[in-house]
């Protein structure tokens, strides 16, 4: 069973540097098929693909690899292939015994194989085995990893029914990013969603979302989970209503004791977005139709934009463009007599050249870490707060703290391929 | 065809020729450890009959300890019906044997010749 264990011929055989030299894909997009020879007789061909997709893709949300399904390649092209079987099955040298004990294998780097007088049910099922939960297992052998012994891990050796729904944990999470490095990628926008909410007692609480916004998907950033929601990422047409689709540029929140404006920017245009209906304005009580113009709605301030951000306390929205920064004052409707100024000198940078200098990718107030970031790539930069100046004195105000990786505080913001972003 | 009478095949019932053999004595036992990487031997590559005596009840112990079943190297019932559950049929990575990148061994043949230093 060691040939079992060892790849195919023409597989990749790469060690990733972060393995330490365990075998590891080094391609970004991988390609999978359920052979035409290995269909399942318990469910419809259509079920097994769609389980397929879903399991490749709960992968793809922890890791920086994508996985696409292939269905006109050469096989022999084809980088990871699934199929049924019962006892000698699909050439594989390792028969299956029947219902009970084993209910599939894989080869690292290579195939997958199911036994077919298994009683595998679709997730929705509670009864039999789960071929989805069978399959992220098996997947993840064939990325790399081994059994693994502990409570909740998806490679345990042994099959445990799975509760109400099955999630890659953190310990998994860990394990797969220890052989192919954590998500990285720049964002479109990023900022925190404020939500108002009654409590049992009538009482009006707020609470709020981190989002991240990446071409046509976004995801719900869990604060308090340190991870993004399950099943995230999703088409910003799914989530947001009467905004453009795609590539938005900066959102910014006016909140005040009197005013309660969200407002989506993208090119020349501006949309005002309905909290409470969920979704854009079409016009406002004047009759005004959105989206207007930017330069219209906010006079002095060019566009397009690189990002923004509202700053509550000096009630002030900060537009960037290039190495420039605009100050807006929201209640006299025009920019502070100071600005624009560049980047450098607004946001001035803590340690020398440690800085963005220009083209941000955005700006953004964490509530979470009641502090403002600046990113830029794979990178963000912390503006000091009043507590890190009260802590340290001599920051210079607005200053920026050296880089950091945006991984390293925001965990599992990964990419999926874009056939299965509607799932 | 499997046999099953719901439309959703709920109740689908593998004809009793095809179940796995039940591991039932010594013998199943010893090849059951074997099969899944707990015979001796940094590569897992036990005899395929399986460990003997004292090897066979070092690996029994670790077997049982991973299972969370009293480690007393004795193939007792618990054991069995652990031996018995439904699983994957990679071999296990054995927290004792293998180094901390519980990677596969490549064995030896296959291992790419080192360039002798300059």
């Amino acid at each position: 069973f060691l040939q079992m264990l060892l790849p195919g011929p023409g597989r990749q055989l790469e060690g990733s540097p972060q393995s330490g030299g365990t075998l590891a894909f080094a391609k970004k997009t991988l390609t999978w098929r359920l052979v035409g020879e290995g269909y399942s007789s318990q469910l419809s061909v259509e079920e097994q693909r769609y389980i397929f997709r879903l399991a490749f893709r709960m992968w793809s949300e922890v890791m920086p690899l994508n996985f696409r399904e292939d269905l006109t390649a050469p096989a022999a092209a084809i980088d990871i292939k699934l199929g049924f079987g019962r006892g000698r099955h699909l050439g594989c040298p390792r028969v299956f015994d029947g219902s009970g004990q084993e209910f599939a294998h894989a080869w690292r780097l290579g195939d997958i194989h199911f036994d077919d007088d298994e009683h595998f049910t679709p997730p929705t099922s509670d009864m039999g085995i789960s071929l989805l939960k069978v399959a992220v297992h098996e997947i993840g052998h064939v990325l790399g990893l081994p059994h693994s012994y502990r409570a909740g891990s998806i490679m345990q050796p042994n099959y445990i029914p799975q509760g109400p729904a099955l999630e890659l944990d953190w310990s998994d999470r860990k394990a797969i990013q220890k052989l192919y490095g954590s998500c990285e990628g720049a964002f479109d926008t990023v900022f925190d969603w404020i939500r108002r909410e009654r409590n049992h007692h009538g009482e009006v609480t707020v609470r709020f979302s981190t989002y991240f916004f990446r071409r046509s998907w976004y995801w719900l950033y869990e604060n308090r989970n340190n991870r993004t929601r399950y099943g995230d990422p999703i088409l910003i047409l799914t989530g947001w209503h009467g905004v453009p689709a795609q590539d938005i540029d900066a959102f910014v929140h006016v909140w005040t004791w009197g005013r309660d404006e969200r407002y989506f920017f993208k090119g020349t245009q501006y949309w005002r977005y309905d909290s409470d209906r969920d979704q854009a304005h079409t016009e406002d009580e004047q009759g005004k139709r959105y989206p207007r113009s930017i330069s219209e709605g906010f006079p002095g301030i060019p566009s397009p934009l690189d990002t923004a951000f509202y700053d509550r306390r000096r009630q002030l929205i900060y537009f960037f463009r290039g190495s420039l920064v605009f100050a807006f004052d929201v209640n006299r409707n025009r920019v502070l007599g100071s600005y624009p100024k560049e980047l450098a000198d607004a946001f001035p940078a803590i340690e020398r050249r440690d800085h963005p200098l220009r083209d941000l990718d955005a700006a953004y107030y964490s509530y979470a870490h009641k502090a403002v970031f600046l990113l830029k790539g794979s990178a963000y930069w912390k503006v000091a707060s009043d507590g890190d100046r009260q802590r340290r004195a001599g920051l210079p105000p607005n200053g920026v703290f050296p880089r950091q990786p945006i991984p390293r505080k925001w965990f599992d913001v990964c990419d999926v391929h874009a056939s299965t972003l509607d799932m | 065809e499997t046999l099953f009478h719901s439309r959703g095949r709920s109740d689908l019932a593998p004809s009793p020729l095809r179940r796995a053999t039940p591991i039932a004595d010594l013998r199943a036992a010893q090849r059951f450890l074997s099969k899944y990487g707990w015979a001796e031997g940094p590569s897992g590559a036990g005899p395929p009959e399986g460990p003997q005596g004292a090897a066979l009840a070092e690996a029994l112990r670790r077997f049982q300890k991973v299972n969370a079943l009293p480690a007393s190297g004795n193939l007792d019932a618990a054991t069995l019906a652990a031996m018995n559950r439904p699983r994957c049929g990679v071999p296990d990575a054995r927290p004792q044997l293998r180094d901390k990148s519980t990677a596969p061994q490549t064995p030896p043949g296959l291992r790419p010749r080192a360039r002798p230093k300059r």
